[in-house]
């Protein structure tokens, strides 16, 4: 025990002594265990290479900090650089010069899109705004149902005319100019971004709709492939913002910098929880901590 | 084994790059790749053979999966939200009725929007039986009410459909546990099977997921869903091997028929594709 602790000392010792400055060699283990760290938060190990790449770049030849050793320094560059990336770019709501502004909702099955479409609806109303629901699913048993319960339980009026995907959003659109609602948010079928008629769906909702805002809705507790849907889902469709569900589990998350990385999009809001009152703002520092555990 | 004669390290770093991005996790991948360290250079051309045969090894096709022959066979459903329980059940009623079997599908979701319905319409599709209160709030009542009726009627198989629920919510657990105690006050050994839904897309958590519903209900099977999609569903094979619970079924799409029983070689092949 005792010699464990002087051969640990001395390392510090030594350590400090030698440059006092972060070296790959003083550092080597700290990556290691960051690396081991981020894929068991389920960041893409691509994704973990080039930011641990990116990382120890930065922090070679940097002075350490008299209260800390190079592998705590280094630690605190990879909380401070993870914060800065999922950060580095904010999206808010664009509205449409002429009402209403279209929010179209998009990503897997069950990632939480009809829930988040209900919280997005609360927080506008709670802004004094005018939303108004449609649900284009006409393929999940009850989906469309599950919508208007929704709708009826936050106050929110819900269209649920006309059974054609690409009609029934145009008419809610125009439903809503209509009746003065200034905002309508598009609820989707889940889909994979590999089924070619469902991503082309995805794609005439787009041109017909000309929507100001595309979420794309991805599930917390996405593991390795979160870089492949997102990717390809902002690559066929494009999407404006990023919504990560499902955090109130205790999932490392670590998907979100996954997707930010391969997408360079913005993740806007997190959801919290089943209910409509369950969203929360997108904090950098906060998830950042999470992801590195 | 002398340094000249193991596998090329850059070769097994692709290997292991594959494992990883599977989902296999950073545990179970360096059991693997331990293994694979061991083997000779001179059978690196057979390599992926031997890492296939390595993962299957992994696979416990000894455990027994005693189907009981008891009347109603009851299956419970569980899995945190979304990933595909409902759904699931729909299709292993349309498996069993195919097999000739009396099926009742019974409506434990008593929060979510629509949930109701949608088990409703899923057990038109398969030809089961439907049980549930549309205004229902207590699930333990509903599962009451559905072993009863089937005693009754004599269906010989019970699925309860539950509630989407984190493993990190007590008070979900909780009721999880006394849906159990209920069933199994009716009928003892039941539910003869807890089957796990998860989506194959869910990275390390699932390992967690699988640890809290085993400790809280049990866990007798897992159903691996959305297969069809580009997740290779690694982290069930990091939670066979962590908690020996067999993976009896792959959900491979959203139609009544897009249901696999799980076969080891397959599920192997497809993962290492
Ligand atoms: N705990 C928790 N559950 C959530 C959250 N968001 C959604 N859910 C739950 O996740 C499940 C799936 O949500 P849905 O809104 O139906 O998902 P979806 O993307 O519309 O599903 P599809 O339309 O079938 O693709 C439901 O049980 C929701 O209550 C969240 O932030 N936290
Ligand atoms: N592609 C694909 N989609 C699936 C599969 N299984 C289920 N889904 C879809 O996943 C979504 C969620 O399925 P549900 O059956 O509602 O999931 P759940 O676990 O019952 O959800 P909650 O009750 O809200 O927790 C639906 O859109 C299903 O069609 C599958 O094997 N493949
Ligand atoms: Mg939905
Ligand atoms: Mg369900």
């Amino acid at each position: 025990m005792l010699e464990q602790l002087q051969e640990s000392l001395g390392k510090i010792v030594k350590t400090l002594r030698s440059e006092g400055k972060i070296t790959e060699n003083n550092i080597r283990d700290t990556l290691r265990s960051v690396r081991r760290s981020l894929l068991e938060a389920d960041v893409n190990y691509k994704v973990v290479k080039e930011f641990i790449d990116n990382v120890q770049a930065k922090a070679i030849g940097i002075t350490v900090t008299k209260s800390l050793t190079p592998g705590r320094q280094v630690v605190k560059i990879f909380n401070d650089e993870l914060t800065r990336l999922l950060g580095a770019k904010q999206y808010h709501l664009k509205t449409a010069s002429m009402p209403p502004t279209v929010i179209l909702l998009a990503g897997l099955q069950g990632c939480g899109k009809t829930t988040f479409a209900a919280k997005l609806a609360l927080m506008l109303k709670n802004q004094n705004r005018k939303p108004l629901l449609v649900s284009v699913d006409v393929y999940r048993p009850a989906a469309m149902q599950q919508l208007e319960i929704l709708g009826k339980q936050i106050g929110v009026p819900v269209f649920s005319d006309e059974s054609k995907v690409v009609k029934r959003a145009t008419e809610a659109v125009e439903f809503a100019r209509k009746q003065h609602l200034d905002t309508v948010i598009v609820d989707t079928a889940g889909r994979l971004h590999i089924d070619k008629e469902m991503m082309k769906e995805l794609d005439a909702l787009k041109k017909n709709l000309k929507p100001q805002n595309i979420l794309f809705v991805a599930d917390g507790m996405t593991g390795q492939d979160a870089v492949n849907t997102a990717a390809s889902f902002n690559d066929q469709l494009g999407f404006d913002g990023i919504i990560l569900t499902k955090m109130d589990s205790d999932t490392r998350g670590g998907a979100a910098l996954s997707i930010v990385s391969v997408t360079g999009k913005p993740i806007m809001y997190i959801g919290t929880g089943e209910k409509p009152e369950n969203i929360e703002a997108f904090h950098p520092d906060r998830i950042a901590n999470r992801i590195l555990g | 084994l002398g340094k000249y004669f193991r596998i090329d390290t850059r070769l097994l770093s692709t290997i292991e790059d594959t494992l990883i991005a599977s989902d296999l996790g950073v545990e179970l991948t360096d059991i693997l790749i331990d293994r694979l360290k061991k083997i000779d250079r001179r059978e690196s051309a057979n390599l992926a053979e031997i890492l296939k045969t390595e993962i299957k090894s992994l696979i416990n096709s000894e455990i027994s999966i005693n189907e009981t022959k008891t009347k109603p066979r009851v299956i419970l459903c569980v899995g945190v939200n979304g990933t595909g329980k409902t759904t699931s059940i729909g299709k292993l009623a349309y498996r069993f009725r195919t097999q000739g079997k009396r099926v009742m599908l019974v409506a434990g979701d008593t929060f979510r929007a629509a949930a109701y319905e949608q088990l409703k319409i899923w057990a038109e599709r398969s030809g089961a039986e439907f049980l549930g209160n549309p205004k229902g709030k207590d699930p333990s009542s509903v599962a009451f009410d559905a072993i009863k009726s089937a005693l009754v009627k004599g269906h010989d198989t019970v699925m309860i459909d539950t509630a989407g629920r984190l493993h990190t919510k007590s008070n979900l657990m909780d009721e999880l546990a006394k849906i159990k105690r209920v069933i199994a006050k009716q009928i003892p050994d039941a539910p003869h099977d807890i089957w796990l839904v998860l989506d194959a897309n869910t990275g390390q958590n699932g390992i967690v997921q699988a640890q809290e519903f085993l400790k809280t209900v049990g866990v007798t099977g897992i159903i691996l869903s959305k297969l069809d999609g580009t997740a290779k569903g690694g982290a069930v094979l990091a939670i066979h091997h962590k908690l020996s619970i067999p993976i009896r079924y792959l959900g491979v799409g959203e139609q009544i028929d897009d249901l696999v029983e799980f076969d080891p070689g397959n599920f192997v092949d497809a993962l290492l594709k």
